[in-house]
């Protein structure tokens, strides 16, 4: 197939036939999103193609970036610092010219019941801008704060502000937050949350060049 | 994969079956979903005079009639699709990222001259 494949491989965004080496599993949210559109009576009632109505977001292009980042030490624990985590998320799978249009950070727990803080304790999450190697950005509000008073076995956080929906400049590779998880009130007790922490993802929707230059025939 | 036609095929220009299976082009191990998928392609002939379900341009009307006064200078319009649709492809990328892509013109749904 050789060049042809190339070329074939380029028109649908790749720049080399993919070879999967840890195929992370399918989001429910896709499957969802690929099945509605397959058994949409063609073609009059096909959705419109430069929008995911699932998230009532214009885009073409939906992706869901694995977290690489790395557990980072404690520091001064403020309060009951239980979880200090590097997220880092490649982004270079993104083509010059796509816009984000959604950006959503999902969070995964072990525990499928739900497992809160001891009792009387909240537990508090914050997120903050960092750089590549896990330093938060000196003097930079949190980019999100919450209070949990139970612990879910995934949390969806909206992220849009941080991608703050230009095109994403060539060379802006890649996306660093650190999280912060801590437990604050009643009296002490094993923070609960640090080792029930799974793993985090990214979901990503962008509207590509064809979209935003309108229906280029190829 | 073309299927061998069943009796004599229709001359004329229409959507003819056409199932692509990624894994045919071996491309089965990077993309999720569909596993091949009904894609079609346009084949046969635009004769004069050009019948009126050939969903035909005013162009290929003249074509058709120059062709046949002048049938070795002139050669007969195409047949090419005029109305397509679009699929979802679910795979891998480069970077093992889970993508789900809509592509436009994936799939023949109208032939004409």
């Amino acid at each position: 197939l050789g060049p042809q494949e190339t070329s074939l491989l380029r028109s649908l965004g790749l720049s080399a036939k993919p070879s999967p080496r840890s195929p992370a599993p399918v989001p429910p949210v896709l499957w969802r999103i690929f099945h509605k559109r397959r058994t949409l009576p063609r073609p009059e009632a096909a959705p419109e193609p430069c929008r995911v109505e699932e998230f009532n977001v214009p885009g073409n292009i939906v992706r869901v970036f694995a977290d690489q980042g790395r557990f980072l030490p404690a520091g001064q624990p403020q309060g009951r610092l239980c979880l200090r985590k590097l997220l880092f998320f490649n982004l270079s799978a993104l083509e010059e010219g796509e816009r984000p249009t959604l950006a959503q950070l999902e969070l995964r727990f072990q525990h499928s019941s739900y497992h809160g803080p001891s009792p009387g304790r909240v537990l508090e999450l914050r997120l903050y801008r960092a750089s590549p190697r896990g330093l938060p950005q000196p003097g930079r509000a949190p980019l999100l704060e919450r209070s949990l008073v139970q612990l879910r076995k995934s949390l969806v956080f909206e992220l849009s502000a941080a991608l703050s929906g230009r095109a994403v400049p060539p060379g802006r590779d890649s996306l660093a937050l650190v999280l912060e998880m801590s437990e604050s009130g009643g009296p002490g007790g094993p923070c609960g949350s640090s080792d029930a922490f799974a793993a985090a993802s990214l979901l990503l929707v962008t509207l590509g060049r064809q979209c935003r230059a309108g229906r280029g025939r190829r | 994969s073309a299927p061998s036609p069943a009796g004599t095929p229709s001359p004329l220009c229409k959507p003819r079956r056409l199932y692509i299976s990624f894994s045919d082009v071996g491309w089965e191990n990077w993309i999720i979903a569909p596993q091949g998928y009904l894609a079609n392609y346009c084949g046969g002939e635009c004769p004069f005079p050009l019948a009126a379900e050939l969903n035909s341009t005013n162009h290929a009307v003249l074509q058709t009639m120059v062709h046949s006064l002048d049938p070795q200078g002139t050669p007969q319009p195409c047949c090419v699709p005029v109305r397509l649709s679009p699929i979802s492809i679910l795979y891998y990328d480069n970077s093992d990222n889970v993508v789900l892509r809509h592509y436009e013109d994936m799939v023949v749904d109208e032939c004409g001259c």
